[in-house]
């Protein structure tokens, strides 16, 4: 697995600063609206370039905190760049704010909580009347709506809680689940510690809808492999994450036309998501879940099986690759290249898995090549990187992580809980991966 | 309100209130649940 662990730490995360980043490269960030999963994901709408906001004045000589009128300037996720109001076309002091911090407010919010709004002290000579000015700036003009502050609080609490169990994908064994207990909570980000590790560094990051983790008794209800564990009492405060809180599946009708064993297919290689791969049905479990091989690579015990839904945007039929201009891998040992699927399935007598049996929906996702964002290093889960959408191919994106080589790229689907918006670490007190 | 697309914006009486006194002024909010 081609890993970045331990190749971090030579510029201390607070030392990037998206706003200039973003300035500099003359690039975007990816709108909040593409991350339904994230904080505000669904409700972002009406937040663009032009909208007013109430925001601290920083340039003041009062000694308590006061507040002023600034427009949206730009947009980059959460981020945004500010202008006071009453500085017109000068742009030098601009400055970046995360909007969804406490101090950000509708216009509006200052009068109801009895705050007086004062101009920044380099400008305030500028109009002997700013109401009058005020006026003719702000009406008609766009400004948050009321209850946002409300919205990014909601937005901001998560279900899951330290000592909840859950069963979770193995990391050194990917075939098989494991029972583990959620230690922390960030931003939706969970990290689990498996159940029997000594010292508790035994663990595993991961957002909380996604397809790795599942409720106490899914591995025996789907018929996966389940590791058992010695423990078997449980500590006090440790309780069952409830089933209804995890990601849902869609339902899918097993009993007609279904994948079969022995069925051949793409997927994405869960040990090098910047390959996507030759790969065989090796078991079909229940509820639409199957255990996929990838050839050329395989334990002979299956302990390299893991585990895809059939409607999994992460498996696609024979032939997405050629015809999508994607290279695809070929079995680790297989000779006859170029590859051919023609004389591949003809010399494995296989068949290929029926392409209606596929997911073939694309969302309206909004993301578009050279957006910025911030995105788990699926590789080394606990990190979050700035990176970049370099390729899209219908609904799956190329995720390339700044200051890194190419072949640390990732396959990720649009609708991944594990891509965030520009802003969202700061946001949540999550810690970010610069470029390196 | 006004329907941009699924967006319906509506229009607010807001107060401002600033060191010379209070007013009132008409801006766009956007009911961004819908």
């Amino acid at each position: 697995a081609k890993s970045k662990a331990g190749m971090y730490g030579l510029v201390p995360s607070e030392s990037f600063d998206w706003g200039p980043y973003i300035c500099v490269n003359n690039t975007s960030g990816a709108p909040v609206s593409c991350f339904k999963h994230a904080p505000m994901g669904t409700c972002w709408g009406g937040i663009e370039e032009g909208v007013r906001i109430e925001v601290l004045n920083s340039d003041t000589n009062h000694s308590t905190k006061v507040y002023w009128i600034a427009e949206i300037v730009k947009l980059a996720g959460f981020k945004a760049l500010l202008r006071y109001e009453g500085f017109d076309v000068d742009s030098s002091k601009d400055f970046w704010c995360n909007l969804c911090i406490p101090e950000v407010h509708p216009v509006g919010w200052c009068a109801s909580s009895g705050k007086p709004l004062v101009p920044p002290k380099s400008i305030q000579h500028k109009h002997s009347n700013w109401k009058a000015f005020l006026v003719k700036r702000l009406t008609g003009a766009k400004t948050l709506p009321p209850d946002f502050n409300v919205k990014v609080h909601e937005n901001t609490q998560f279900p899951f809680k330290k000592l909840m169990r859950v069963e979770v994908v193995d990391k050194n064994y990917l075939c098989r689940t494991r029972v583990a207990l959620v230690e922390q909570v960030i931003g939706g980000r969970l990290r689990l510690v498996y159940e029997e590790s000594q010292d508790g560094s035994d663990d595993f990051w991961c957002h909380m809808y996604s397809p790795l983790i599942h409720n106490i008794g899914w591995s025996r209800s789907i018929g996966h492999r389940f590791k058992r564990s010695d423990v078997t009492k449980k500590i006090e405060g440790q309780v069952d994450a409830p089933p209804q809180l995890f990601q849902k599946v869609r339902d899918v009708d097993q009993s007609v036309d279904w994948f079969k064993d022995g069925m051949k297919l793409e997927a994405i290689d869960p040990l090098n998501l910047s390959a996507i791969c030759v790969a065989t049905v090796r078991k079909v479990l229940a509820d639409g879940y199957l255990m996929i091989g990838i050839d050329g690579s395989e334990a002979v015990d299956g302990s390299d099986w893991f585990c895809y839904h059939g409607t999994s945007p992460s498996i696609f039929p024979v032939g997405f690759c050629e015809i999508n201009s994607i290279e695809l891998t070929s079995p680790r040992g297989y000779t006859k290249l170029p590859f051919k699927w023609f004389d591949y399935l003809r010399e494995t007598a296989s068949i290929a898995a029926p392409v209606k049996l596929f997911n073939k929906e694309v969302p309206n996702h909004g993301f578009q090549r050279g957006m910025k964002l911030e995105a788990v290093d699926l590789m080394e889960p606990r990190l979050v990187c700035v990176a970049t959408v370099t390729r899209i191919v219908h609904r799956l994106l190329r995720i390339h992580f700044d200051g890194w080589e190419d072949e640390y790229d990732q396959w990720v689907d649009c609708e991944s809980p594990d891509l965030y918006p520009v802003g969202w670490c700061q946001l949540t007190g999550y810690q970010l991966q610069p470029p390196r | 309100g006004v329907e941009t697309g699924a967006r319906k914006w509506e229009q607010k009486q807001v107060q401002i209130k600033t060191l010379e006194g209070e007013f009132s002024v008409t801006m766009w909010a956007s009911d961004n649940h819908k």
